[in-house]
């Protein structure tokens, strides 16, 4: 099933905020970033956040996205 | 708590500051201020010292920009990123940046300047950021009022630096609590719209029945204009409320939005004046009473009229079989009645007028 523009806005939310504070690499650009990497960064993020691990963009998930943050990443160089 | 890979920090503990530009949302006086009371914070629990320069290079060079600003690590416009700094070093290491496309206050009706700074700073003197949602260094902005650090603060900038040698007394934050914690207390539990919510200090718990973990949460980044202490809660679910009480006062909440006209004093239900808090409150759905318990008795409000029934107070142990002490929190489900009280929970049949099981409060938490 085609991706609702909906989805893709959520996809691309997640894509910009997990670049910016969960080193993913912007090099997948353009392209989909391979789903189990992002997977692997979702996991990550929901971990720190001790919000339930799924690897999914479920609303909790996205919901912490979209909170006013500091702008230093949450983990490594 | 969390330092910054290689665990950076300053090598010399006399560090230097500049404040290159000023936003236009707050007096300079009051920007001077904000981030001299951050600075403070952290030199009252180290042995750093802050001097502020007013020109050429300092240590940490804190500056208001907007979008891309020098940095290649460009803000996003109002909302989203507050600020950024970075970690201890030469050049840029140390500086913070804070997003002129904000609205800086110096209290809560937008970005409070001195919370936000005092974050930074935490970054430019080596802190990385904190799993711990009641952390200062938590990544997400929560406006909260009082003594900023947490202890999880205070260790990790202590495990760079060591103790400040004359150290001022300072009453830290307590840290999140413990779900899992075998004498974990509630102060108080409601429904919110088919989830639960149980109050705990600064936090709430948030249970969803297709969540298996329950999420923790700061009370002020959900309800800013509700207080850090919650006695008592209960919904009235016919009229989609949430009724919050604290001290001699009550707030309403229709979901996240505080109802107008509150908060209102709780002698408006018709408890006498001599009544100064509520310990537990719960709404039993199939007789439309609300029931309000205090020390050892308890009272019935009907919503329906919005009076106190007649004959109350009344004693807890007399008509609750089985709930001898004072009740921390209250829930009802499907006819059962759920008392907390200290680190346990009971099960009472509301029908059959016994308590049928207790359990650790915090089975409720999947412990």
């Amino acid at each position: 099933k085609p991706l609702s523009s909906e989805d893709i806005d959520k996809q691309l939310l997640a894509e910009k905020y997990l670049r910016r504070f969960y080193g993913l690499p912007s090099g997948l650009q353009g392209s989909r970033t391979s789903s189990n990497f992002l997977q692997a960064k979702i996991k990550e993020m929901q971990k720190f956040f001790k919000l339930e691990v799924t690897g999914n963009l479920d609303d909790n998930t996205l919901a912490v996205m979209k909170e006013p943050r500091c702008g230093v990443p949450d983990i490594g160089e | 708590y969390n330092h910054f890979p290689r665990h950076l920090k300053w090598e010399n503990n006399n560090v230097t500051f500049r404040i290159v530009n000023y936003t236009p949302d707050l007096k300079k006086a009051d920007v001077d201020k904000a981030i001299r009371r951050a600075l403070n914070v952290w030199a009252d629990v180290t042995p750093l010292t802050f001097k502020k320069l007013y020109e050429g290079n300092a240590d940490i060079m804190i500056s208001f920009g907007s979008k891309e600003h020098g940095d290649y690590n460009p803000f996003d416009g109002p909302g989203g990123l507050l600020a950024h700094a970075y970690p201890p070093g030469q050049g840029i290491g140390g500086d913070t940046h804070f997003d002129e496309d904000e609205q800086w206050t110096k209290d809560s009706s937008a970005y409070n300047l001195f919370i936000v700074a005092a974050h930074e700073l935490g970054h430019a003197l080596g802190m990385s950021h904190s799993t711990d949602p009641g952390a200062l260094m938590y990544p997400i902005y929560t406006y909260t009022t009082g003594y900023p650090l947490a202890e999880d603060d205070i260790e990790g900038i202590q495990a760079l630096y060591g103790p400040n040698p004359n150290p001022k007394k300072v009453k830290p934050r307590p840290d999140a609590p413990k779900k899992c914690d075998p004498e974990l207390t509630f102060d108080a539990v409601t429904e919110l719209r088919g989830e639960t919510i149980i109050f705990k200090d600064r936090y709430y718990w948030r249970i969803h029945p297709q969540m298996v973990e329950p999420e923790l949460t700061l009370i002020k980044s959900t309800w800013p204009s509700i207080p850090n202490k919650v006695d008592a809660a209960y919904e009235n679910p016919e009229k989609d409320l949430v009724i919050i009480f604290s001290g001699i006062r009550m707030w309403a909440l229709n979901g996240y939005n505080l109802v107008d006209g509150y908060p209102k004093y709780i002698h408006k239900l018709g408890l006498p004046k001599s009544v100064r808090k509520i310990d537990a409150a719960v709404h039993i759905k199939d007789t439309g009473k609300t029931l309000l318990f205090t020390d050892e008795d308890y009272w019935s409000y009907d919503e329906t009229t919005e009076t106190m029934d007649s004959g109350y107070p009344r004693s807890i142990e007399d008509d609750f079989p089985g709930i001898e002490d004072e009740v921390d929190a209250a829930a009802y489900h499907y006819g059962y009645l759920y008392f907390f009280h200290e680190h346990l929970q009971y099960e009472y049949s509301y029908n059959s007028k016994k308590v049928f099981r207790i359990q650790r409060a915090n089975s409720i938490l999947n412990c």
